[in-house]
């Protein structure tokens, strides 16, 4: 049964993007059924995957203004078990048209329920920002998944985003819990990155994922190609490490 | 006469804070009068300095509601001629709180009237959004200065912004011009980085920054000081790059 799992946090280019479209192409080549939504008007998701939605097309904002199904939306990628809900340019200005509909926060909750079922996992990629895309996923989600950049801005917003977790679970969906604490763009090297690395541990004891995802220029590449790391450079650090991320995944899962 | 530069891109992680918070300070070891204004929620240009407003302080936010002036939310940092306005925690709301407001655009530019004469320079920091904290701060000032992570994520982001701007020009503020395009975490080992500052110099004839900012591992932990790069290492590459972008900025003011 589907599993919403949203890619949440606030601050920018702390690796949202690359961690939904790596792991879920990582968990699709392992035969899990997975669909991705791409929430974030810059629709980087998408395009790591190599699709882009026309003018015409319909997208996530259709969905989210009722104008259309979930089915009609979705759409296949280059990988057999991994389907993408695609962004468009009219995201922008959906939070402002939002704020007025009635259950604005429920809206992707709502559009889900009949396609959850199809999937084993469904990943949530989202804006830099606390904004109403962000609590439509929170409030869609099952659990949230937080990638971490190992750098110091990074962490104080940690506070935040755990305080709008809060308010979410308290007021929109007491179900939702931490999927998991992911370090991004670990440099051994740095000092920083270590320390970082440790307060989060101390931050998170016992969910912060053993697997750690270095700064792999492979990662940053793949992108322009629009292929996930799997597809672009399957030998890589980074493709391995997304890899080995996938397989926690899957064995957390069956522990509980 | 204080002319308001916006440092902005909806972007997350190119640079944004990084250059608002080094840029002021560069000028401001130059003996220019610069004011910096922190409109992100996250509230990172005020850690860089090492100032935070306390939960009962007057910030942005409430300049923007029009309860305070802004001669009252100005604080002074460790440095002779730079001033701060910083964010607070109340600034998340602010976008949905705007939403029904007279004249919702222009909260700052109307707050920064009576202050911006006292300054050479003033700065506004922005977060990874295109909401109307970031129209508030497009709608204020006299250019935008773009920072661009050499990534292609960054790159394909640049679109967006530029309709943005171009909407700003059309319905808010006619005389709002690009000040320029900075190159950011520029890594000249890497293939990527060479492409991405190719394709941005074609974008943009002219206007991309002579200087350079290389990724300098120094640049990320100066914040975790709360100082700007200048106060934490004023030798490194990092250090010497923005002094380098502020006599650049210097040079092009004269010259106009
Ligand atoms: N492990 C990594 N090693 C090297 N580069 C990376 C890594 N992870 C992500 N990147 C690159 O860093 C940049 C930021 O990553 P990404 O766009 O995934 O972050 P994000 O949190 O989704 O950003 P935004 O906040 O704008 O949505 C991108 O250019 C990406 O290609
Ligand atoms: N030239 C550089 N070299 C190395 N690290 C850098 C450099 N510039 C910025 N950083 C680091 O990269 C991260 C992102 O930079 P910064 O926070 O300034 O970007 P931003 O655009 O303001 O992010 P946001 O979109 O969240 O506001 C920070 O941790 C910062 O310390
Ligand atoms: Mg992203
Ligand atoms: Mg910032």
């Amino acid at each position: 049964m589907g599993r919403v799992i949203t890619v949440a946090n606030q601050k920018g280019g702390v690796g949202k993007t690359t961690t939904a479209v790596n792991l879920s192409a990582s968990l699709a080549v392992a035969e899990k059924r997975v669909l991705l939504i791409d929430m974030d008007p810059q629709a980087n998701a998408g395009s790591g995957l190599g699709i882009t939605a026309g003018d015409g097309e319909k997208t996530v904002y259709e969905l989210l203004l009722s104008q259309c199904t979930a089915r009609e939306v979705v759409r296949n990628s280059e990988i057999k078990f991994l389907d993408l809900i695609p962004s468009g340019r009219r995201l922008v200005g959906a939070e402002i048209e939002l704020v007025n509909e009635m259950a604005r926060e429920y809206r992707l909750s709502k559009g889900l329920e009949s396609l959850k079922a199809e999937y084993d996992y469904v990943f949530i990629d989202c804006p830099p920002s606390l904004g109403l895309l962000t609590v439509n996923a929170l409030a869609a989600a099952d659990t949230v998944l937080i990638p971490i950049q190992c750098e110091y801005y990074a962490l104080e917003g940690l506070t935040q985003l755990l305080n709008t977790v809060r308010l979410i679970q308290k007021n929109l969906n007491r179900n939702l819990t931490l999927e998991g604490v992911l370090l991004t763009m670990y440099d051994r090297r740095l000092n920083l990155c270590r320390q970082v690395a440790e307060e989060a541990r101390a931050h998170f004891p016992e969910k912060v994922y053993r697997s750690v995802i270095p700064r792999n220029v492979r990662l940053s590449e793949a992108p322009s190609f629009g292929k996930p790391i799997l597809l672009y450079d399957v030998t890589c650090l980074g493709a391995r490490c997304y890899l080995k991320l996938a397989r926690e995944v899957i064995e957390n899962d069956e522990a509980s």
